[in-house]
């Protein structure tokens, strides 16, 4: 699963 | 995601892509400041140091691989490229940039979400985007050239920084973990940075039609 990485935006 | 954002990543992306084609179709990058791209590159390759280790999602991968791929295409056309690289304005575009990112990456060493390598790359990355515009802005000043510096891409970069704030106002209101405020600060200088740039910009612009009145 993907990590719920906080750094979702471009 | 939401409609904000994923606007805003369009026009961010077409912004751009506007710029490579008119530097590749004129074959000429008179009036782009080099230095302000490759600050646009190195923000692209800090911030997105998880390309290979974070599977957020296939338009997040793509994405990055392509705002990567298409700054890179710039400053190499401006740097590499024959007949391109002879109309950069090498005497005009003196910003000392590297100031900025030692600036950004000192910040960074104080301002981060968590002190580890890929969050410290990650707030450099976010601090320099905010004022990577300024060698772009002083060149603009110094020779009020906009021929390659459309009026297409000066209203999709600021539809970019226009969505993205109102992304955050969404996400602000609709999630309650709102951890967003490295992004949100620094996006709202960088915001003002390019309003600075768009007021020149406009300046140069109309000073050029007064240029090219029919006689």
């Amino acid at each position: 699963s993907p990590k719920g990485s906080s750094h979702d935006e471009l | 995601m939401n409609i904000f954002r994923f606007a805003g990543d369009m026009f961010h992306l077409i912004s751009i892509l506007v710029l490579l084609l008119k530097i590749y179709a004129t074959k000429s990058c008179s009036g782009i400041s080099l230095k302000t791209q490759e600050l646009y590159a190195l923000v692209f390759v800090t911030r997105y140091l998880d390309l290979f280790t974070d599977f957020i999602s296939v338009y997040n991968t793509v994405m990055k691989l392509v705002f990567i791929g298409s700054t890179a295409a710039i400053v190499w056309c401006m740097q590499w490229h024959p007949v391109v690289k002879r109309s950069y304005d090498r005497e005009l575009d003196t910003f000392r940039h590297y100031f900025l990112v030692g600036a950004c990456f000192v910040l960074a060493l104080f301002l981060h979400e968590n002190f580890t390598f890929q969050e410290i790359f990650w707030a450099f990355s976010i601090y320099l985007e905010a004022v990577a515009i300024l060698p772009q802005l002083v060149l603009l000043q110094r020779s009020g050239n906009v021929d390659n510096l459309t009026g297409q891409y000066v209203f999709f970069l600021g539809a970019y920084r226009a969505f993205y704030i109102l992304n955050w106002i969404y996400r602000y209101f609709m999630e309650q973990r709102f951890s967003r405020w490295i992004s949100c600060i620094s996006g709202l200088v960088q915001t003002a940075l390019y309003a600075d740039f768009f007021y020149y910009y406009f300046l140069s612009w109309k000073n050029n039609a007064k240029l090219h009145l029919p006689a």
